[in-house]
C-alpha cells in the first residue's frame, strides 16, 4: 500500500510539473 | 481555499492574489504562479498540499484562458515589467508617506505588499540587487512601523 501511494503521489507531482511547464509555454 | 500549514510561506502571496482578483488580475495571476512554484518545492507530496496545488493549478489555467488577450500574461517579459512597476509604485507610495511622517495601516500594508510582489518577481528569474535591497527595506519598514504603532511609539 505504501508503494502504491508513493507512486500515486509521484504521478500527481509529474502531472503538476507538466501542467506548470505547459502554463509557462515551456513544452 | 485554506492554505495548508506546510505552505504557510506563501499564504500572504495567495491572499494578495485574492485581493487583486478584480483590481489587477495580472498581479493576481503572478502571485498565484509564485505560490504554485514555491508550493511545489515546499511540499507537493502530502495529500492536503497536493489537493491545494491541484486546485491552484486549475485556477491558474482558467485565468490564463480568460486573460489570453493580455500581453502581460502571454509574454512573461511584459508580465515582469507589470509586476515590477506595480511593486515599485506601492513602495514609492509607502516611502513617500514615511518621509512625510504619515504613519498608518495603509502605508504599512503597501510596504508589505511591495515586498511580497518583489518575491513574486523571482518567477521570472534571479532578482536584481536593487530589488533585493528594496524588498529587505520594505519588509523591515513594514515590521518596524507596525510595531511602533502597536506600542504607541513614534517611528523615528
Amino acid at each position: 500500500i505504501g508503494s502504491i501511494s508513493t507512486s500515486v503521489a509521484s504521478a500527481e507531482q509529474d502531472e503538476l510539473s507538466q501542467r506548470l511547464a505547459r502554463l509557462r509555454d515551456q513544452i | 481555499m485554506a492554505v495548508p500549514a506546510q505552505l504557510k510561506a506563501v499564504q500572504h502571496h495567495i491572499r494578495t492574489a485574492q485581493e487583486h482578483e478584480k483590481r489587477d488580475p495580472v498581479v493576481a495571476y503572478y502571485c498565484r504562479l509564485y505560490g504554485m512554484q514555491t508550493g511545489m518545492k515546499l511540499d507537493s507530496k502530502t495529500p492536503e498540499c497536493r489537493k491545494f496545488l491541484m486546485k491552484l493549478m486549475d485556477q491558474l489555467e482558467m485565468m490564463k484562458k480568460d486573460l489570453s488577450d493580455n500581453d502581460s500574461i502571454t509574454q512573461e517579459l511584459v508580465g515582469h515589467a507589470h509586476i515590477e512597476n506595480y511593486a515599485l509604485k506601492m513602495f514609492l507610495y509607502a516611502d513617500n508617506e514615511d518621509r512625510s511622517g504619515r504613519f498608518h495601516k495603509n502605508m504599512i500594508k503597501s510596504f508589505y505588499t511591495a515586498s511580497l510582489l518583489l518575491d513574486v518577481l523571482s518567477v521570472f528569474g534571479e532578482l536584481s540587487e536593487e530589488n533585493i535591497q528594496h524588498r529587505k527595506y520594505a519588509r523591515w519598514k513594514a515590521t518596524y512601523i507596525h510595531n511602533c504603532l502597536k506600542n504607541g511609539e513614534a517611528p523615528q
